[in-house]
C-alpha cells in the first residue's frame, strides 16, 4: 500500500478498496482544498464517495465531474484518481485552475457505479451495469446511463433486463443514479456537469434522446470544438463531438439530456482514448498520457465555464 | 470468476445502409449472447463486438454470407485479461 498520494502508482489499474484509500490519503494530506462527500450507498452498501475541491464560500457554482458509471471502462476511474491529484498539485501553482476554484467548487465521483466495479474485478471484469437484481429476471443489473428521467424509456434504451443498456424499472430506480440526482438537486448552484465513459474518442453534449438540438447547442458545440483542439495538442489523439444523438446513436435516460434538461447548461460527456485494439481493455501505460491529454479538455470547458457565469 | 477462453471482439465496418442494418438485426439476436463494445452507429463507423466462442462460427457465417467485412480486434480476450492481472499485481510487488 502506498504511504501517501506521492507514492501512489498511477500508471496501473486499481481495486475499490485502493481507490477508497486514495482519496482519504488525498483529503488528510490537503484538508485545505480537499473534503470527501459521502452522497449515498450503491445498492450493495458500498459508499457513493465524492471529493469536493474548494478553496472556501458557502454553496458556490461548482463543477461536477464522475468516472466509472460504466464499471468497466477501468480507463475513466483511473484517469480520475490522477485528475484528483492533479487539482491538488497544479492550485496555486497554474493560475487558470487556481482562477477557477478561486470562484468555483469541483466535485469529483471516481467511482461512481462501486458495485460493478468491485465486480469487474471478482466476477466478471467486462461488466458494465449495476448490480441490483430484477425482479423476475435471472439477469442482473440496470445500465446507470439509461436510468435518467430524460426521455426515460422511450427509444435508445432497452427494456430487457438481460440487455446492457436496461433502463431499469423506473426512472432513478438505482441508488447509485438517484444518489447523485439528490445531490445536484440539492446543491442548485452546479453549473458544469461532465460524465466520463471510454471508449470511442468522443465529446458529446445533449440531446441523446430526441433530435431537437438544445437551445445553447451553438455555444456548446464551440465549447466542445475548443476542448478537443487542447485535447488533440498533446499527442494528437483525434475526436469527434456534437449532440449524442447525431455523433453516436439514440440514447435515452442518459446523465447529461437529465443534467441539462436540470439548468446545467454545460453538460458534457467524453468517450476516452482508443487504441484501436484494446478496447475496453486500454493497457495500463496509456492510464497517464490518456488523463493527460483529457485534463486538457476538462480545463477548457471548466473556464469556459467559470468565465461565463449564467 | 467468468473468464473468456476464446472470445473474439470483432470489429466490424459496415459499407452501406443495407449492411448497417443487418449488423443492427445482429445486435437484436439476443440468442448469441453478443456483448456490442461500441454499437452500430452510422455507415463506415466501427462497430466492435465480444463474440463467446460457441457462437463464433455462426456469427462469422452471418457476416460472411452477407459480405460484410471483419476483423478481429482481439483475437483472444482471455489472454489480454490474463496479461492485465499480471501487470496488476507485479505493480503491488514493492
Amino acid at each position: 500500500q502506498p504511504k501517501n498520494t506521492d507514492s501512489f502508482d498511477f500508471a496501473n489499474y486499481h481495486t475499490l478498496g485502493e481507490i477508497y484509500s486514495f482519496q482519504d490519503m488525498l483529503v488528510a494530506e490537503n484538508p485545505n482544498i480537499v473534503s470527501k462527500i459521502v452522497i449515498g450507498q450503491s445498492y450493495e452498501g458500498r459508499p457513493l464517495n465524492v471529493l469536493k475541491f474548494s478553496t472556501g464560500g458557502t454553496n458556490r457554482p461548482a463543477i461536477w465531474i464522475d468516472t466509472g458509471i460504466h464499471s468497466r471502462e477501468w480507463v475513466t476511474q483511473a484517469s480520475g484518481l490522477w485528475f484528483a491529484k492533479k487539482i491538488v498539485t497544479d492550485y496555486g501553482t497554474d493560475p487558470a485552475l487556481t482562477a477557477i476554484l478561486s470562484q468555483m467548487d469541483i466535485f469529483l465521483e471516481i467511482a461512481t457505479n462501486p458495485d460493478g466495479y468491485a465486480f469487474t474485478h471478482s466476477g466478471n471484469r467486462m461488466w458494465r451495469k449495476t448490480r441490483k437484481p430484477n425482479p423476475g429476471s435471472s439477469c442482473v443489473g440496470v445500465d446507470p446511463n439509461r436510468n435518467w428521467d430524460a426521455g426515460f424509456g422511450e427509444p435508445g434504451a432497452s427494456s430487457n433486463p438481460c440487455s446492457e443498456t436496461y433502463r431499469g424499472p423506473s426512472a432513478h430506480s438505482e441508488s447509485e443514479v438517484k444518489s447523485i440526482v439528490d445531490f445536484v438537486k440539492s446543491h442548485g448552484n452546479i453549473k458544469a456537469f461532465i460524465s466520463i465513459h471510454s471508449y470511442s474518442q468522443m465529446l458529446m453534449y445533449p440531446y441523446g434522446y430526441k433530435r431537437t438540438p438544445t437551445n445553447d447547442a451553438a455555444e456548446l458545440h464551440k465549447v466542445a470544438q475548443k476542448a478537443i483542439s487542447d485535447l488533440t495538442s498533446l499527442y494528437g489523439t483525434k475526436y469527434t463531438y456534437g449532440s449524442i444523438i447525431d455523433t453516436i446513436y439514440q440514447a435515452s435516460g442518459n446523465t447529461i439530456d437529465w443534467t441539462y434538461e436540470q439548468g446545467i447548461k454545460y453538460s458534457y460527456t467524453f468517450e476516452l482514448r482508443d487504441t484501436g485494439r484494446y478496447g475496453f481493455l486500454l493497457p495500463a501505460s496509456q492510464i497517464i498520457p490518456t488523463a493527460q491529454e483529457t485534463w486538457l479538455a476538462l480545463m477548457s470547458i471548466m473556464d469556459h465555464t467559470s468565465k461565463n457565469p449564467y | 470468476k467468468v473468464t473468456f477462453e476464446g472470445h473474439k471482439v470483432l470489429r466490424i465496418v459496415p459499407k452501406d445502409e443495407v449492411q448497417l442494418s443487418l449488423i443492427k438485426d445482429l445486435e437484436e439476436m439476443m440468442e448469441f449472447e453478443l456483448d456490442f463494445w461500441r454499437g452500430v452507429t452510422t455507415v463506415s463507423n466501427p462497430v466492435d463486438v465480444r463474440v463467446p466462442f460457441h457462437v463464433l462460427k455462426s456469427v462469422k457465417d452471418y457476416l460472411e454470407t452477407q459480405n460484410i467485412d471483419y476483423s478481429a480486434m482481439i483475437e483472444d480476450l482471455q489472454m489480454i485479461l490474463d496479461k492485465e492481472q499480471k501487470e496488476m499485481a507485479a505493480a503491488r510487488v514493492p
